[in-house]
């Protein structure tokens, strides 16, 4: 994986093939879980990335539920090079990884992310039918069980906010929730999307300010001010519903819900005008950048576990 | 494969909550086929919405006649996803051989 292009964009099969042999190369911390299939029949995996201990408090990272948001899984293969190549020589990742689990799923939405790469390019949804529709796809990011249904995602299957038959409907969403549920001690949510550059955290389905607000706002200010540190993009923070509009069934109400209180969504870059379709030049900054407000996050949670 | 020769993706300023309305609703009218890439939110954040050859018509006319400023931020999407399309198989053909 040193020699891996971290600088384009890569297939489905390019992308698994990486994580096979980033599991070769590191088998004392990297390990690869299945934890479900899509409704087409892929895997769903997972990267593990542990120094031992049993069922240690987690961190979860993802990218690619909206599937067309190539630039996060790219950003997601390149985190998952940073993290085993760090431990051991970053004293901040280290004794994160010495006290903490991180689990990344680099592909959260693989039908998805193979119907851009052979069809559609700016597809965003999941692939299943929904039965009596025309139209294909739940959008994955409104099919949790937070607010399901609510104002902020639509009814109609032809749409792209569409919520989906019930919560969970989605095997890309319930294969996490499950995942998330048994391992029960999962203290940071972190779900990566672009774009326009937002740190958000919940909620997105209520105006209710969650619990945590003060703190989760105060971590986001300072994730922020890292990743900005870099190369001065901006970003802007706040709570789902205020700082963009009302989206119901989200990732991380849920895991706010279930008591994992660190839990965030990115909206990566594009600082410009290409949207969805950022440049392949771009990947590395927005990768190197955004990782040091994970890190910022990631440390913050095992300085304050609860 | 979808082909996307022609569609625009429109960068529109609105001025206030009335004006958010009016691009809601545009968001509701499906024939248009719009797909948008950042939907109306907050006032003085950008809506990015692609529209489909045969829509931009229709929607510059209702922008304008509504006095709803907009920018072309992708002229042809197509050309973009060309240019992505090359940069990966000209990599797979090196990586290939």
């Amino acid at each position: 994986t040193d020699t891996f292009n971290y600088a384009i964009y890569h297939t489905l099969e390019e992308i698994y093939g990486f994580i096979d042999m980033l599991v070769a190369e590191y088998p004392q911390l990297v390990s690869k879980l299945q934890i479900g299939n899509t409704y087409e029949g892929r895997p769903i995996y997972v990267l593990k990335f542990s120094t031992g201990g049993d069922n240690r408090p987690a961190i979860w990272i993802d990218t690619g539920i909206h599937s067309r948001e190539w630039v996060t899984q790219a950003s997601g293969v390149w985190f998952a090079k940073k993290i085993a190549q760090d431990y051991g020589q970053d004293a901040a990742l280290t004794s994160i990884l010495d006290s903490m689990d991180i689990f990344l799923e680099i592909v959260t939405n693989p039908d998805g992310f193979a119907f851009t790469l052979s069809k559609n390019r700016l597809w965003r949804k999941t692939r299943s039918i929904t039965a009596g529709s025309l139209c294909v796809g739940v959008d994955p990011n409104r099919n949790w069980d937070a607010g399901f249904g609510l104002a902020g995602a639509s009814s109609s299957p032809c749409s792209q906010t569409y919520y989906g038959k019930f919560a969970n409907s989605e095997v890309e969403v319930k294969s996490i929730v499950d995942f998330v549920k048994n391992h029960g001690n999962i203290k940071a949510f972190i779900s990566i999307h672009s774009y326009s550059q937002l740190l958000l955290y919940p909620y997105g389905y209520t105006t209710e300010s969650a619990a945590d607000q003060a703190e989760l706002d105060q971590l986001a200010e300072s994730a922020v001010k890292a990743l900005s540190s870099l190369y001065g993009t901006h970003f802007k923070y706040g709570s789902i519903i205020d700082t963009i509009y009302q989206a119901s069934g989200s990732s991380i109400d849920w895991a706010y819900n279930q008591g994992i209180k660190y839990s965030y969504t990115f909206e990566l870059r594009d600082t410009g005008s290409y949207g969805f379709l950022l440049p392949a030049s771009q990947i590395v900054p927005t990768a190197q950048e955004t990782w040091l407000a994970l890190q910022t996050i990631m440390e913050y949670t095992l300085n304050h576990l609860y | 494969k979808e082909d996307f020769v022609g569609h625009q993706v429109l960068r529109i300023s609105v001025a206030d909550e009335a004006q958010v309305q009016k691009v809601t609703e545009l968001e509701e009218l499906e024939h248009l086929q719009l797909d948008f890439w950042r939907g109306p939110a907050q006032t003085g954040s950008p809506i990015d919405v692609r529209v489909p050859f045969a829509s931009l018509q229709a929607v510059k006319v209702f922008l304008e006649t509504h006095g709803i400023e907009y920018t072309i931020m992708i002229e042809d999407v197509q050309s973009l996803l060309d240019e992505e399309q090359e940069q990966m198989f000209a990599f797979q053909a090196r990586a290939a051989s």
